[in-house]
């Protein structure tokens, strides 16, 4: 079982590949794998080398089509994943669409709203229609669904707490927050993940040397 | 001038404040900062040492409204960083309106899209009506507006590039790439600050600790 740093740069490294878009049978270096990640070449060798991955007898590089397969078992989303998003709302819907979730096997089954105009509506995920329910038929779908055990929250945060509550108590063991609140997890649900995101940080990181290059 | 190790930490920390939405008047431990952003709590008081910031006589922790000051001052957005946003759909909209931004001192000036039913319009940012200009517009809003340094780029993949590569040309210094591309920058732009953004990478994790928790 990996350590989380290893987890996050395994994620940077495929998400690096799939952003690139190479074709299968061609090769990538560590150093482009820097450029694009940020990551030093150093330690991407080390990672590769520790999950196994190893260079081709001519050392032009790691073949992409192996490595896709490798990071994939890694990420553990090599059979794939299905999740379900609550707040079928913009930032909901950009998600669900999002070409990268597709080609990692994560495929939104899924969404809850309340808003009547949305209920009953189908998103096109790539050809697929993905229906969007109410989210009183949570439980419901849950329970007809066991294999879903992750769910992306992109309500308002005045109902966040109130729908991770929900979540929990229905056996969703993942969830990632997109609310600008911290949430809180119940006591005894130590099994149950809980990770904050933000389309932040980057941000910052550009504001900062933007304004500090002058 | 600061590593962009430790401005990724700030921007963690200030992060964390702001969705911890305590009084000004209050205290935060370096114990809670850790569990909210997994920093260690040596690391948050090293940071904080080395900036400058530091425990009040009482030791009851860091006072908050001083914190979100030094915090946002090492940040460079104690003065408020102005953005546009290209591409008014639904990633656009949602990140225009992310209440964070706004708290940020980071404040999106205008939209630009192609789609005739959102050019004209506006969007409500906590009561400011922000305007969706024409992308056609980018270069005249631009030249009136010299002090709009970064842009936020959220169009489809297929016209990322075309895109960036106008607005590097317009004098932009900063831009966060949202399309699930590897974009370049042309060979003589190096004053030009390009992130590429994702949502994605806290879904690997669940995902991953998810199934191995099992
Ligand atoms: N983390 C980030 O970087 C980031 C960026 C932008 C927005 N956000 C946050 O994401 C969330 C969604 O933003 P948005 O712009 O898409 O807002 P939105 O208003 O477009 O979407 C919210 C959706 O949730 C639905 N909803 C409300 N109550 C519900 C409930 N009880 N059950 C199910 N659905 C419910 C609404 O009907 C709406 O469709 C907000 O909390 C926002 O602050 C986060
Ligand atoms: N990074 C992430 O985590 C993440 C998540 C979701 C979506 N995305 C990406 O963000 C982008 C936007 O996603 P979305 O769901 O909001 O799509 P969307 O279709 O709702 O929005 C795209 C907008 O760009 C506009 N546009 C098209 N060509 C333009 C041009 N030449 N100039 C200006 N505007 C133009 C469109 O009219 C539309 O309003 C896509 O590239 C998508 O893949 C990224």
């Amino acid at each position: 079982k990996m350590s989380l740093k290893v987890i996050t740069r395994v994620s940077f490294y495929y998400e690096a590949l799939l952003k690139l878009d190479l074709p299968g049978d061609s090769y990538i270096s560590s150093k482009k794998l820097e450029e694009i990640t940020g990551v030093s070449c150093n330690q991407v060798r080390q990672d590769f080398f520790y999950l196994g991955i190893s260079i081709g007898k001519q050392k032009k590089g790691y073949h992409v089509e192996k490595l896709f397969h490798a990071l994939r078992k890694v990420l553990s989303i090599d059979k794939g994943a299905s999740v379900i998003v609550v707040g079928a709302g913009r930032l909901g819907r950009a998600l669900s669409e999002y070409k990268l979730f597709k080609v990692r096997n994560i495929q939104v089954d899924a969404l809850f709203d309340i808003k009547e105009d949305l209920v009953g509506t189908v998103v096109d995920i790539k050809g697929r229609k993905t229906p969007i329910y109410h989210v009183d038929k949570l439980g419901e779908y849950l329970s007809e669904n066991p294999n879903v055990k992750i769910a992306l929250l992109t309500v308002p945060e005045s109902c966040a707490q109130e729908i991770l509550d929900e979540l929990v108590e229905l056996g969703i063991k993942g969830v990632v927050n997109y609310s600008p609140r911290i949430l809180k997890l119940p006591e005894k649900t130590k099994a149950v993940q809980l990770v904050n995101d933000s389309i932040g940080a980057s941000l910052y990181k550009v504001v900062y040397q933007t304004y500090h290059r002058k």
